[in-house]
């Protein structure tokens, strides 16, 4: 089970946009994926529900061992550990905890969500270990209790940036965020790479600001990049991710989608 | 003095960009207006110095009475209070604190602000109150701290949203926010409205959200609206706001600030 963090302080960069295209495409390729949403805003929820589950990731986290999980089934192969605006609520309550950054972490090795897991969104009693082959943890725009839990249960980091001047300045802040926390609370966690999102290729500025993002990452930068299109705000209007959309007019989003979930 | 707070806890909606093209107009048209960066991205900040200034917002805060309130000039009539990472930190020092949320709020009122704002960036001895028509306050995508001072020490809230699905479910956390904020702390916080950026007439999904956007909000919305366009990022990269840029082509954008200013 490998266990990627969405991570970009900066707003508005294709954190949840990534999390949910890559998610549904993994899971059309026949790999077990769940997607968890560590936001207070909560946008990957909103973008497959209309209602909001009852139950999600700040109930896993705030009734402790013992209580069972809820994962919400989104198609085959994929489910979500929902998120609500209560995890807003984690933010201060964690902040005192010496172990407020390790609660998600904790929870991921529980037997209560191993079995939540195995079985569906049903609380079983089998308690066979497993059932997902990927974990996707969509984290808000901040680099506070919600993210750190994040970054330290993740063993790999993935940075969505747009071409833009403010990205320019904000990602030497993640990658010190994230040898701070390999130092400290997760010695494995590894930087996967940095994917351009929502470049438009007709302006020079736009061209020129991805050649010095990618001057700047070098080889942690993918070669597969995703250009702005309009697909994406529709797939969410369907709720449901581009691979599940049917008409053969969403092919150019739908290729980049393909092509970047083979390269993760 | 007016005190506008620009806020959105969605990211990437227009914050940093609306605070700064409508600080520059109205400098330009002769009011004098003080931008302050409540961000710990800092992008306001980054988006008119290369070198960040020594001292801004988070001195400011924490020095606390009696120390010099140091603001940068960025053109005529406008003054910067600047951002840095190290506000990032205020969020965890100022949780515990009584008066944690009213700092920016004291700031506005004291001697020193007082006196740093009559005579440009120098600490001279005149305290002559006042000097600034109007201050617009930039806040990070979050409910947290930072934010919480900003509509407190705020006479008006100015929310961009972007035509996005995402808009329309994240702002009634914000208006929430903002009827609490007004029942505790600050009961003259009023909404100045909502401004919808970044949109793109091409296409079908972004004029139907839009035309939502409007429904939800009526009124409140400004009937000015700002399209998509590269003009913003070159702006930034030449380190100007739109009215300050040679070159006749800078036209459509350049209207739409001009009227979205003459509106506000
Ligand atoms: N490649 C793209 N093309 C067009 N629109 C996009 C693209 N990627 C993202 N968007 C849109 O841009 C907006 C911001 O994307 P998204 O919400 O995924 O970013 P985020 O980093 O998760 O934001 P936040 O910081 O608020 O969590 C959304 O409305 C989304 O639909
Ligand atoms: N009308 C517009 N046309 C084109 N690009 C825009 C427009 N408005 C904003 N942008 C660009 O979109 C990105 C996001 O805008 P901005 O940073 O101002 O949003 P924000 O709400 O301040 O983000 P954050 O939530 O991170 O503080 C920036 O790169 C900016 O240059
Ligand atoms: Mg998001
Ligand atoms: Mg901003």
């Amino acid at each position: 089970m490998k266990v990627i963090a969405m991570c970009n302080q900066k707003g508005g960069v294709g954190k949840t946009t990534l999390t949910r295209e890559l998610g549904c495409y993994l899971a059309y390729a026949g790999e077990k994926v769940l997607l968890i949403d560590a936001d207070g805003q909560a946008n990957l929820t909103k973008s497959f529900f209309d209602d909001e589950p009852a139950c999600g990731l700040y109930e896993a986290i705030l009734e402790g061992p013992g209580s069972p999980v809820t994962l919400t089934p989104v198609r085959e192969n994929l489910k979500l550990l929902s998120g609500s605006i209560r995890l807003s609520l984690l933010e201060r309550q964690l902040a005192g905890e010496i172990d407020g950054y390790l609660k998600l972490k904790r929870l991921l090795v529980s037997e209560e969500f191993m079995r939540a897991c195995a079985h569906g969104s049903s609380q079983a009693d089998d308690s066979r270990a497993g059932g997902s082959d990927l974990i996707i943890i969509d984290t808000p725009p901040s680099l506070g209790i919600l993210t750190g839990n994040a970054l330290a249960a993740a063993d790999l980091l993935l940075i969505p940036i747009s071409p833009a001047q403010y990205s320019l300045q904000g990602t030497s802040d993640l990658l010190e965020t994230m040898e701070k926390m390999r130092k400290t609370l997760n010695p494995r966690l590894a930087p996967l790479g940095v994917i351009v999102n929502a470049y438009s290729t007709i302006t020079l500025i736009s061209r020129e600001l991805v050649g010095e993002l990618r001057g700047v990452f070098g080889e942690l930068c993918f070669q597969e990049e995703l250009g702005r299109s309009v697909r994406f705000e529709e797939a969410i209007a369907e709720k449901k991710g581009l691979v599940d959309l049917a008409g053969a007019n969403w092919s150019k989003s739908r290729e980049e989608v393909v092509a970047l979930g083979e390269a993760v």
